[in-house]
């Protein structure tokens, strides 16, 4: 053990395990994450070379065999809670991405809340075995967050009830879905629905792609992986055009919006559930711009306190970097903001899960919180975070730029949070639109609820303190 | 019919309202911009683009308050239990808090929360809380509890033995794999050859 280190250990006002127990919600859960912690890396089937010294494609293929392994394992050990099983995963990964993320992420998690009880029945099953690799085809070439602008259709012809789906423009072409390259066989393509001669806006599609038995493109299936990108090297980020591919009429993900045999289109009770998905992974991006934040405090504040460096004092020994107040104003309020991202997580989390149990009972009054909540600390935290990181990386002077601190890869493996599931100036105009009108709502004399509930008080209660 | 409640930059229930009123003031604005914008006969969509500065500003404010408080809250939650634990979280809030006045210091003197000589006193206070942190900076990160495999990072080893593992890590590079590369043979000699 390094001396620096131990010293600061030593010296440390209060028990950090203490701490670890609020952070996991208790000392039985620290106890159980550990457990499941150990049961990753004490295996030999999870141990490879360092994937800094491989090639991209070294990289998917590690990254591959790692899934493969992980799904057998978590099925050996019978872990099943969602909590335990995002630990196991969590580990396995470390500071990269796995190529079936978009599967567990946003395929299961749309099945499960898009599906009829009959499509229930026969999809859950072959994604939960993995048949089906599923991703979630969204983001065209040329269209991303405006949802409402993508081109990709889907024509309901009720001779064969059938759906037929096509790729109209170069810029229609489904590009940036984790996984869909080389990975997936199915897809979730989200895509304007047409029927009766009218557009009824977007709905999702259950999509094969790959045939379940050969794994080769279906006809009419054009898809393969991007190329490099600035991070997510383990993963296929591909692109997928669709040439009159047909799908039967039970592929359409129809719990809210219908579409009958005879073409007749029924309308969802809201248009924002389309998007549950998204706000699904935006409520969940808190909690990770957390983590990713206070893995790169912990190596800059654990490199700061054993690197030496100048001088404070003529003649005196190097002191610990971290003694330098302007060292001490980069990091520290870096960690307490990590502090603050944890216990935020926490709560959107649990927001997220509370309103969804309400949506799932047919009341959608507060749709339009989460909605707004989820979009705005999205983008408040993924903004922060990414600067964050980058200021921890500099904090470590030049080694802070080698890929052993492991500094570069958190960078590059966070920075797509800020564009994905909505870029976020079009996140924070989404939230300010729910808080222009609860404005209005305030000033006309009604009563809010929620985070816009302060809207209703009176703004003259607060003055500045006299020096 | 309730008195001015005066900001106390000590106190994390007095900064919490501090958050609230720079959000409300803020949303304020960009709502009476809107509307402003709105009276010159122009459409909605142009009126929405000509004030979306101030309205992702107001987004951003409201998303602070919510930040803050939901931490401030969690705190008082922790009140009852370890008396040093919820000092030092207190302390980390309290930097938290102040740190954001001082980055967002135009929103606050605008909405008349602070003075100029009060944010002197919040740059004060903001160094003295950074000594008082410093001491229990590692272990503030050791609660973290990542495990060096998590981390994988040379510079971030629990054991702190930095340099060491630096150089393990280099010695694996596959540069390294031969004493003399390839391409000294194929392109650096035959170019000395040539010269």
């Amino acid at each position: 053990m390094n001396p620096d280190i131990s010293r600061e250990r030593e010296n440390a006002s209060f028990n950090p395990e203490i701490l670890t127990n609020i952070l996991d919600g208790g000392a039985e859960k620290t106890r159980r994450r550990r457990e499941i912690e150990s049961l990753v890396i004490g295996d030999p089937d999870f141990q490879h070379e360092d994937l800094n010294f491989l090639s991209r494609s070294e990289r998917y293929d590690a990254a591959v065999r790692k899934s493969a392994q992980m799904i057998l394992k978590l099925r050996e050990y019978g872990i099943s809670d969602p909590e335990e099983i995002y630990s196991y995963k969590s580990i396995v990964k470390g500071v990269y991405q796995e190529p079936f993320g978009v599967h567990f992420v946003m395929f299961i998690p749309t099945l499960n809340s898009q599906c009829t009880a009959e499509q229930h029945k026969k999809w859950i099953p072959l994604a939960e075995s993995f048949r089906m690799l599923g991703t979630y085809a969204q983001t065209e070439l040329g269209h991303g967050t405006h949802i409402r602008g993508l081109e990709t259709t889907a024509t309901y012809d009720p001779s064969t009830q059938e759906f037929v789906l096509n790729s109209p423009t170069i810029s229609s072409i489904k590009w940036w879905p984790g996984g869909l390259g080389k990975t997936s066989n199915h897809a979730i393509v989200l895509a304007q629905l047409y029927t009766q001669g009218k557009c009824h806006g977007l709905h999702a599609f259950i999509t094969p792609i790959r045939c379940m038995k050969t794994h080769m493109p279906l006809p009419g299936v054009v898809v393969g992986d991007i190329g490099p990108k600035f991070g997510f090297d383990e993963v296929d980020n591909g692109y997928l055009k669709l040439e009159n591919v047909r799908i039967p009429r039970e592929n359409m993900l129809m719990k809210y919006a219908k579409v009958e045999p005879d073409g007749t289109y029924v309308k969802p009770p809201s248009d924002k559930l389309t998007y549950g998905t998204m706000v699904f992974i935006r409520s969940m991006i808190v909690g990770e711009s957390a983590r990713a934040l206070s893995k790169s405090c912990t190596i800059a504040i654990r490199y700061s306190a054993v690197r030496h460096q100048s001088e404070l004092r003529p003649g005196e020994p190097e002191p610990q970097i971290l003694d330098y107040q302007a060292q001490q104003y980069k990091l520290f309020p870096l960690l307490a903001t990590a502090y603050a991202f944890h216990f935020v997580g926490q709560y959107m989390s649990k927001t997220y899960h509370r309103i969804s149990g309400y949506i799932n009972q047919g009341d959608f009054s507060e749709l339009p919180e989460l909605h707004a909540l989820s979009a705005g600390l999205k983008a408040f935290t993924t903004w922060v975070a990414n600067a964050g990181i980058e200021l921890c990386r500099m904090s470590c002077g030049g080694h802070g730029y080698s890929r052993c601190s492991s500094l570069p890869d958190i960078y590059v493996t966070f920075t797509p949070t800020c564009t994905y599931e909505g870029e976020n100036t079009v996140m924070m105009l989404q939230t300010a639109r729910y808080l222009v009108k609860s404005y209005k709502q305030a000033r006309a004399g009604q009563q809010l609820t929620g985070t816009v509930s302060y809207l209703n008080e009176p703004q003259s209660r607060i003055q500045p303190l006299s020096v | 019919s309730s008195q001015p409640t005066v900001v106390n930059i000590n106190d994390l229930a007095s900064l919490v309202e501090a958050y609230k009123f720079r959000a409300s003031k803020l949303v304020e604005m960009a709502s009476k911009n809107l509307q402003a914008e709105l009276q010159h006969s122009k459409s909605n969509e142009d009126a929405w683009n000509n004030n979306s500065i101030d309205l992702v500003r107001a987004s951003d404010a409201h998303c602070h308050y919510v930040f803050f408080k939901t931490y401030s809250d969690k705190i008082m939650c922790v009140k009852h239990g370890d008396t040093a634990v919820h000092s030092v979280l207190s302390t980390l809030a309290l930097l938290y808090a102040l740190h954001g006045v001082a980055l967002n210091s135009g929103d606050f003197l605008q909405a008349g929360l602070f003075t100029v000589p009060q944010l002197a006193q919040i740059s004060q206070r903001l160094k003295g809380l950074l000594s008082e942190l410093r001491p229990n900076a590692v272990a503030l990160v050791d609660a973290f509890d990542y495990r060096d495999e998590m981390l994988n990072s040379a510079l971030g080893r629990y054991d702190g033995n930095v340099y060491e593992h630096m150089f393990e890590w280099a010695k694996r590079s596959p540069l390294n794999h031969t004493e003399v590369h390839e391409s000294h043979h194929k392109y650096l000699k035959p170019l000395q050859s040539k010269l």
